[in-house]
């Protein structure tokens, strides 16, 4: 991996006394390829290669005995860094039903997601979560989420043809506050972050339910294109985090930093297969090696 | 002396970032300067001009050396096989085929070989509904191949003219849903001979370098056909066709550009190398 690789770079190099710049470039060059390779956007590691340069020139990583493992623990620590050392629990403080929000693109996993969030707060958070079907578009999107509902014994909207997503989540959120449910998860359906019409449609949900938490769920698989995504998402609805999708492939998963990187919200979870118990609390570890490669 | 001819880092730069946010990949990237610093003279490496030319006849090269045919059904039933990763589009896609090959006066059937996934195969139904399709389900849970299998009797047996078969997403790194694939296949060839007559890979255009690695393993799996590249209707680019080209001589026979039945066109090579470098 990587690490074998600046090992080699900066290894060949104590047989000539002091570390020089070019030495270090040199270094700087793989861990550039080896994130562009795993995804990171190509301005994200450029600034990333940056912030790690400045830390590689001074003593700690030129006047040590082994540069090459110094040099290795820097980029190792600036990558935690970015993807975030501070925990990333779901936030769940506010008056009840708090209403938690997943939007996306088409297809990252948002009404798999949403239902293994509600298991995971009805099972280890000892919570009574309401599931709410308010992607009207995809053919099957609403029984996709009562069947997902009923295998885990939740509760679920029951949506109606003819009623707009803003409509229906606002009534759902009546119905949850007269019943005993004290967390609210809304399933949007995909969109496109440059389709106007929809972006606003996410806008017009949030003015009227106030969700406390919104997520944008993100494929981990996710290429060049995550800054774009998640730049828009994040303008549009100043998201308060990420569940990163498919982390159970060998996608590298440089879409975690870019999105980091670019939004500075926290990733809060990792989806970690198709079953509903596949959802794990993020943690920057489990990533970073992965990434760097 | 000869002094190796280069383009020069600043100019190459502007044209690395275009390529690598296209997501052309590092390898992909590097070939292709390589391969314009052997093909230019050494004066037309400095303008900027020729170089973008060059790179788009390059890439354009790439892709033709695995051109792809759009689907013409040449026996009955002419028997499509759709897979792919989780969420990238299959069954939307499948919509979209069956409703563009009925217009072209075949009689089609499509079968919701997906058992497994919620609501997968009301999904179809809807689909199969829209655009006035034969439609043959399976039972929740049942096993995929045995209803390829039916699909396949039902298909011969109505005289249907294409049949298209929807698969559960699946992530290439689980053998045992690859074998589940390779068995669906093993069975549908031993119903009709010659069948699958085309095995599409549906990939999703926003998808990094591991779509490469999807590519590898799915052809290694079931040979591949030709890929469809969806949601170009978005802002990425889908660079990584091009090494899929380059490196496994699979060519992209149709691209998704939205989430409505009229939303799939044949792939054309000049164009999606123009729309690199917008
Ligand atoms: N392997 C794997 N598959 C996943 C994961 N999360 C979701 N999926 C699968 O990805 C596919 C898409 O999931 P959905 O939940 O339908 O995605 P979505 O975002 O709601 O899709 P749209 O509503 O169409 O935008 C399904 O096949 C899911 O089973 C995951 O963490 N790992
Ligand atoms: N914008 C856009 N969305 C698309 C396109 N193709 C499919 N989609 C959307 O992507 C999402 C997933 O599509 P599906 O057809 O369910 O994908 P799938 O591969 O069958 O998913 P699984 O069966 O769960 O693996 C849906 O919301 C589709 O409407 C496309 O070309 N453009
Ligand atoms: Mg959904
Ligand atoms: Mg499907």
């Amino acid at each position: 991996g990587i690490s074998e690789k600046l090992n080699t770079t900066l290894k060949r190099v104590r047989g000539y006394g002091k570390l020089s710049e070019k030495n270090i470039d040199e270094a700087l060059r793989e861990v550039r390829l080896s994130l562009l390779e795993a995804d990171v956007n190509f301005k994200v590691v450029r600034d990333f290669v940056g912030s790690v340069k400045n830390r590689a020139l001074g003593t700690e990583v030129m006047e040590s005995l082994s540069p090459g493992q110094q040099f290795v623990k820097i980029v190792h620590e600036e990558l935690i860094n970015v993807l975030g050392s501070e925990s990333s629990e779901l936030d769940l403080k506010s008056a009840p039903p708090v209403g938690i929000m997943l939007i996306g693109l088409q297809g990252s996993g948002k009404t798999t997601t949403a239902s293994k969030l509600a298991k995971y707060l009805k099972d280890t958070q000892k919570r009574n979560p309401y599931l709410v079907p308010a992607d009207i578009y995809r053919p099957a999107a609403i029984d996709q989420l009562k069947v997902l509902a009923g295998q885990i014994g939740v509760d679920v909207y029951d949506t109606q043809p003819g009623v707009m997503p803003a409509q229906i989540c606002k009534d759902a959120m009546e119905i949850a506050r007269k019943s005993a449910h004290d967390i609210v998860i809304f399933d949007t359906a995909g969109r496109l972050h440059i389709d106007n019409e929809l972006m606003d449609e996410l806008k017009t949900i949030k003015s009227e339910v106030s969700p406390h938490q919104v997520l944008l769920v993100a494929d981990a698989m996710t290429g060049q294109d995550a800054v774009n995504v998640s730049t828009s998402f994040n303008e549009a609805m100043d998201i308060d985090g990420v569940v990163l999708t498919k982390m159970d492939g060998d996608a590298r998963g440089g879409a975690a930093l870019s999105i980091k990187a670019v939004t500075g919200k926290p990733i809060k979870f990792f989806g970690t297969g198709e079953k509903l118990e596949a959802l794990e609390v993020f943690h920057p570890d489990r990533i970073a090696s992965r990434i760097l490669g | 002396m000869l002094s190796k001819k280069e383009i020069d880092e600043g100019t190459w730069d502007d044209f690395e970032e275009t390529l690598i946010m296209s997501d052309l990949g590092v390898t992909t990237t590097m070939k292709l300067r390589e391969r314009l610093e052997t093909k230019l003279a050494k004066k037309s490496l400095e303008d900027e001009e020729t170089i973008e030319q060059a790179l788009k006849e390059e890439i354009l090269e790439i892709l033709k050396g695995a051109q792809g045919t759009p689907i013409k059904a040449v026996s009955q039933p002419f028997v499509i096989m759709v897979a792919g990763v989780n969420g990238v589009g299959k069954t939307t896609t499948i919509g979209k085929l069956a409703h563009k090959l009925k217009q072209e006066d075949n009689n089609v059937m499509v079968a919701a070989g997906d058992t497994f996934r919620a609501a997968a195969m009301e999904q179809l139904e809807v689909w199969s509904k829209r655009v006035g399709t034969e439609f043959l389900r399976g039972e929740s849970g049942r096993d995929p191949s045995s209803v390829a299998f039916d699909a396949v009797k039902a298909a011969i047996s109505k005289k249907i003219g294409i049949l298209i078969i929807d698969t559960a997403g699946r992530l290439h790194t689980k053998d045992n849903l690859m074998e589940e694939l390779k068995k669906m296949k093993r069975v549908v060839g031993r119903e009709l001979e010659g069948a699958p007559h085309e095995t599409l890979l549906v990939l999703d255009a926003t998808t990094g370098q591991n779509a490469i690695q999807q590519a590898k393993m799915f052809n290694e799996a079931l040979d591949i056909t030709g890929i469809v590249l969806t949601k170009l209707d978005g802002t990425a680019k889908g660079g990584v066709i091009i090494a899929i080209a380059d490196e496994l001589n699979i060519p992209v026979k149709y691209i998704g550009i939205g989430e409505s039945l009229s939303d799939l066109r044949e792939f054309n090579a000049e164009e999606f190398v123009e729309a690199l470098f917008y």
